[in-house]
């Protein structure tokens, strides 16, 4: 696991979050519970906890689907290619390319959509920036940089889970054998492995 | 797109969809490409690694060359440490399989660190062991 330089973290006045969704996105609730699911996972490993606001402006992490240039310098280039980013702490913006083709649910491993990337693997990999995490070069953490189309990961592994509690502390409630080791499931055809 | 069901894709779609390029696709075609070569559009890429952070302090994008130099072959073999791939120097079929997957959108190596296989120590990243008996 890695920080952003000067290990930047939420302070400890600020470790009850919350997190909105950019109202011009018209998201439905069915995929607005993607990222519950995925903020479950971290609150679970951690002291951290995420509720869901009507109140984008006033929110800790504001989530957004853009396209293209969209005001912050670092544009999204299409299908594929980059697929989310998110800043560091206390920043909360979470942005992702409105262009992908996002799978909400079902399994993602089965579409014969070759391009199909699946919401809730992208969501649990940018939460852990907008926590202080950066990349790991360990293939079976979340916070390896790339991802497969038609791939599901989104259980945290070790490298993960020690990584976030170095900054933040364990959940009290955390039982470290529900982290899975074998958290990913494949269905790329595009790479000859 | 959203799909709230993977069922839910249309069929309309599905037979077009191994037809999709990815954003770096084009990159494939750079596969057997050498320190020393000049290459079309090597331009591109060189503007990927920067963007990553693997080409720090680099001119704007815009004046980047086609050339295969060294800052080129020092920034692929940082990725390759990163992504525990063969540190080749090389544009070889497995980096490139590599360099085109969808990724997150963050540099890897930021400010030029990064605490990623490349920022560690040498004797970290040796792939040798070395044994005393007692």
């Amino acid at each position: 696991y890695s920080y952003f330089p000067g290990q930047p973290v939420w302070p400890e006045s600020r470790r009850d979050l919350t997190y909105a969704f950019d109202p011009s996105n018209g998201l439905t609730d069915t995929v607005k519970s993607v990222f519950t699911s995925a903020f479950a996972r971290w609150s679970e490993v951690t002291p951290l906890t995420f509720t869901q606001t009507d109140s984008y402006n006033g929110a800790d992490i504001r989530i957004g689907f853009y396209n293209g240039d969209h005001g912050d310098g670092e544009p999204f280039d299409g299908i594929l290619g980059t697929l989310a980013h998110a800043f560091s702490p206390p920043s909360g913006r979470f942005h992702l390319d409105d262009a992908e083709e996002w799978v909400v649910s079902g399994d993602v491993t089965t579409s014969s959509l070759t391009s199909a990337i699946d919401m809730e693997s992208v969501a649990v990999h940018e939460i852990g920036h907008l926590l202080g995490l950066g990349h790991s070069s360990v293939e079976e953490a979340i916070m390896y940089p790339t991802i497969p189309s038609r791939t599901k990961k989104v259980q945290l592994a070790s490298d993960d889970v020690q990584g976030i509690q170095s900054l933040y502390g364990a959940n009290p409630n955390y039982n470290p054998s529900s982290t899975s080791t074998e958290s990913t499931q494949q269905n790329d055809t595009s790479d000859a492995h | 797109r959203f799909f709230p069901n993977i069922t839910s894709i249309p069929p309309w779609l599905q037979p077009n969809s191994t037809a999709v390029q990815g954003a770096w696709d084009s990159f494939k075609k750079f596969g057997g490409c050498h320190p020393g070569e000049k290459s079309d559009g090597l331009s591109k890429l060189k503007n990927y690694f920067h963007y990553f952070g693997y080409i720090p302090n680099s001119p704007p994008s815009s004046n980047f060359t086609d050339d295969f130099d060294d800052e080129l072959e020092s920034a692929i073999k940082t990725y390759q440490k990163n992504f525990n791939l063969n540190v080749t120097g090389e544009l070889d079929e497995q980096t490139l399989n590599h360099i085109t997957r969808p990724r997150c959108g963050n540099a890897d190596i930021v400010n030029g660190t990064t605490s990623m296989n490349s920022g560690k120590s040498t004797s970290l990243n040796s792939k040798h062991f070395h044994s005393v008996q007692h």
